[in-house]
């Protein structure tokens, strides 16, 4: 999250990669490479958890949301991923009080253009002060221009903050006719924006999949699903978003089913 | 291990069985561990394989053929594996070829090679053994010649002749980093081994993108080692430039070939050919199938997606998420109006290509959606149909066992979209997106 600050969003939760093999493990790791000449290399260990590498919602105890765009393909195998949740840090310590890490069964593809996926937790969570699922809008909802939403995540800061922490950030829904002046007309009956504060406020690297929650009297609703766009809180740029609304009927079909 | 085991001189053919076309030959050894049946057969003269027979109980049969000898029949037995020795499987060499006991029989001039018993055409000294494998008229290598494995021959003209065995690590080359090579090298450049966790591929593998295959080594101190084979002179593209896309990536993004070449948050790639800031091992000439030109997003190490080094000293690599993925859809075969509920089409594919399972029948997807229960929506074999009115068309159960149900390999006719549903007012939710915003307070602290 650029342009955000340390916050709470108790439906959002860390999605964890399995551990990787030795050698992209020793490439991507910024401590403990060493390298030998004569183009052999001698592997040292580092942590063998999973990076966290994307984010999500969790819809219902047993639901998570988040985008294809995380995923290989539909078929994906889930052994060894995972989801975080009850925790504002990106790599909890071992038995932090409130932490829940429960493993990933299952992958839901959503139909074609939605860019969702719904995954299935190996158990339910359980819902607390510090875990609990999201309101889901009613089916093909337009959530009203100005309505006031925040996104949140442990991705990339580009040094707006600090990434060890949850990031959440304050933002306004913007009209789809009035993104798409920025847009040019690209932006789709599928997606949603909201505006851009002129100091760059945004989703970025590793937050894609996690929320866009707006508050609805005292209660906060998914209202769209964070993306991959060109560049991360770019000044001025509005941020796209997929509307969830136009998927709730498949949401609740998969969980029924 | 500390000891070499005996079972890497045998490969591992899983859920086989050699049959045994002379029973008097075969010697039964029960209740003794795969270890222990592997040694005895290495410690017998006449042993050349062994049936490991599991269920319903351990069975050591220990046989003096192969199955590639005359008469030999291998025979499918889930409750069976079958192990051969590999010098007699083998048709390439290691070394000089002394170790060679395979069957060629010619020499590289195409000349009958003399049985190694007989002293004519040609007389000489070689007595055969139960142990120095000079059987038959087989290429052999008795006197370790650095020619590597020869004969005498049926023609009085010409004594002996070498017959031209290849060397194992020339026999097949390999192309870009070897990923795909199959061949039967089983030691690495040193001559080291790869311990016993799996024999039948315990030949040198490139299973993690390494610049040449690789194993395990049965040295302690040596984890692992590449191993030495020939590099093909010509460098074909490994894969048929149909699989290359350039402006979306499939699967992981390994065939991606396009420019995009900054990361999603915008920071400029890092050169491939560069090692600053970042020092790395891909250079383009040691991946030279993986596309790793400029500074474009590219995906050697089988990463998640296309990814790069970025120019940030303080940002060693990054994702390129922004590339678009290919949609995996396979091309609509039909389209529907509005959202399908009426479509009463043959397509029975979802749009993944899956078979759609039958609405009648409960497997391997119990139908909670069926005939009965819908008897107004035509639920006809395993046709796509939209019996619940989904939105987003047509659906059906599938034959996988793992997708319950998906939407179809049908498009919207033209220029239709549902409308948008203005829901009333007032909308209360309970039960859902509660936050305790004091809490934070307390946990950052």
């Amino acid at each position: 999250i650029v342009g955000g600050t340390p916050g709470n969003s108790p439906w959002t939760v860390s999605l964890r990669d399995r551990s990787v093999p030795f050698l992209i493990l020793s490439i991507l790791s910024l401590t403990l490479f060493i390298f030998t000449v004569a183009d052999e290399m001698i592997f040292v260990p580092v942590d063998r958890k999973g990076k966290h590498f994307c984010g999500g919602s969790l819809v219902n105890s047993k639901w998570v949301i988040s985008t294809k765009q995380c995923f290989s393909s539909c078929y994906v195998d889930l052994t060894g991923y995972a989801a975080i949740m009850g925790t504002v840090f990106r790599d909890p310590k071992e038995g932090e009080a409130g932490t829940q890490s429960i493993a990933l069964s299952k992958i839901v593809c959503g139909p074609s253009e939605s860019h969702l996926v719904l995954l299935q937790l190996e158990t339910p969570a359980e819902f607390n002060e510090r875990v609990s699922q999201i309101c889901l809008p009613p089916e093909r909802y337009i959530v009203p221009e100005g309505t006031a939403c925040e996104i949140a995540g442990w991705g990339e800061t580009k040094g707006t903050g600090d990434e060890t922490v949850l990031n959440v950030a304050q933002m306004q829904v913007q009209s789809n006719s009035e993104c798409n002046q920025y847009f040019k007309g690209r932006v789709k009956q599928n997606e949603m924006c909201t505006t851009s504060f002129f100091g760059g406020v945004g989703a970025c690297e590793k937050d894609y999949g996690g929320p866009l929650a707006c508050q609805n009297s005292d209660c906060w609703v998914l209202e769209g699903v964070i993306i991959p766009m060109r560049r991360c809180g770019h000044q001025g740029q509005p941020n796209i978003f997929i509307r969830v609304s136009m998927y709730v009927d498949w949401i609740k079909k998969v969980m029924e089913m | 291990q500390v000891h070499r085991s005996a079972l890497n001189d045998f490969q591992r053919s899983e859920g086989r069985e050699l049959v045994a076309f002379k029973a008097d030959r075969v010697t039964m050894l029960s209740a003794i561990t795969l270890e222990e049946c592997a040694k005895r057969c290495s410690e017998s003269i006449d042993c050349r394989a062994f049936n490991y027979v599991f269920r319903p109980s351990v069975i050591c049969k220990h046989l003096p053929w192969v199955g590639n000898t005359a008469n030999a029949e291998v025979k499918r037995n889930v409750n069976c594996d079958l192990y051969e020795m590999k010098v007699y499987i083998r048709k390439c060499i290691i070394g000089n070829g002394e170790e060679y006991r395979g069957g060629v029989s010619k020499t590289m001039s195409g000349r009958t090679c003399q049985q190694w018993w007989s002293k004519f055409p040609h007389d000489h000294r070689y007595t055969p053994s139960s142990t120095n494998g000079l059987e038959l008229n087989f290429c052999r290598n008795p006197d370790g010649d650095i020619i590597g494995p020869w004969c005498y021959t049926t023609d009085p003209e010409r004594r002996y002749e070498s017959c031209n065995i290849p060397q194992c690590k020339d026999e097949v080359c390999i192309t870009c980093n070897g990923e795909d090579y199959r061949g039967q090298v089983d030691r690495t450049v040193s001559g080291r081994e790869y311990p016993d966790k799996s024999l039948d591929d315990n030949y040198c593998r490139n299973p993690d993108a390494s610049p040449v295959p690789w194993c395990y080594t049965t040295d302690p101190e040596v984890e692992r080692e590449r191993c030495d084979i020939r590099k093909c002179s010509e460098v074909p593209k490994r894969r048929s430039r149909s699989s290359y896309t350039t402006n979306c990536f499939r699967g992981r993004g390994e065939d991606y070939r396009g420019k995009i070449n900054e990361t999603t948050s915008g920071i400029p790639c890092q050169r491939w050919d560069a090692q600053s800031p970042h020092k790395h091992p891909f250079y383009p000439h040691t991946y030279e199938c993986k596309g790793l030109e400029e500074n474009y997003c590219r995906n050697p190490d089988g990463s998640e997606a296309p990814w790069c080094f970025t120019s940030k000293s303080e940002m060693r690599t990054a994702l390129c998420l922004q590339i678009k993925r290919c949609a995996d859809d396979i091309e609509a075969e039909d389209c529907y109006n509005g959202n399908g509920k009426n479509y009463r089409g043959i397509v029975r594919k979802t749009r993944k290509g899956i078979l759609c399972q039958k609405w009648s029948v409960n497997t391997p997807h119990k139908t909670r959606i069926n005939p009965e229960a819908h008897p107004e929506a035509n639920l006809t074999e395993n046709y796509c149909r939209n019996p619940d009115g989904d939105l987003h068309g047509p659906w059906c159960y599938t034959t996988d066992p793992k997708t319950e149900f998906d939407y179809c390999a049908i498009k919207q006719c033209a220029g239709e979209d549902p409308p948008i549903i203005m829901p009333p007012e007032g909308v209360v939710f309970n039960e859902c997106g509660k936050r305790d915003d004091r809490m934070l307070k307390s946990r950052l602290r």
